[in-house]
């Protein structure tokens, strides 16, 4: 079966990981 | 941290679903793996937010999940550096 997932999909940013500026 | 709830995420706008299923996905999958976590979660959140709710309760189907994804991503990457260097 293939996969469906996409290897295109935008990727994801964690607010709470986000580097203070 | 309270368990994300099928009633709370209703009560988002759908971008905003799709941001607190992936802030409690993220972790989990950089525990796995740090350096594709971004990327592997937003594949993962192309997935039906009731597929990823079962997926929050139970971390083995998360964690096939995430395999798959990686398996994906690397079948992608290598398909672009053949195509790069042929």
């Amino acid at each position: 079966r293939k996969s469906t997932l996409n290897p295109n999909a935008k990727e994801f940013n964690p607010r709470s990981y986000a580097q203070p500026k | 941290q309270e368990p994300l709830t099928a009633s709370l995420l209703a009560g988002a706008p759908p971008q905003e679903q799709k941001q607190m299923l992936g802030e409690r996905i993220y972790p989990v999958i950089h525990e796995m793996h740090p350096t594709l976590a971004g990327k592997i979660t937003g594949m993962l959140l192309e997935i039906d937010n009731s597929e990823l709710l079962h997926m929050l309760e139970s971390p083995e189907s998360l964690h096939s999940k995430v395999e798959e994804a990686v398996a994906v991503l690397q079948a992608h990457q290598a398909k672009e550096n053949a195509q790069k260097s042929a």
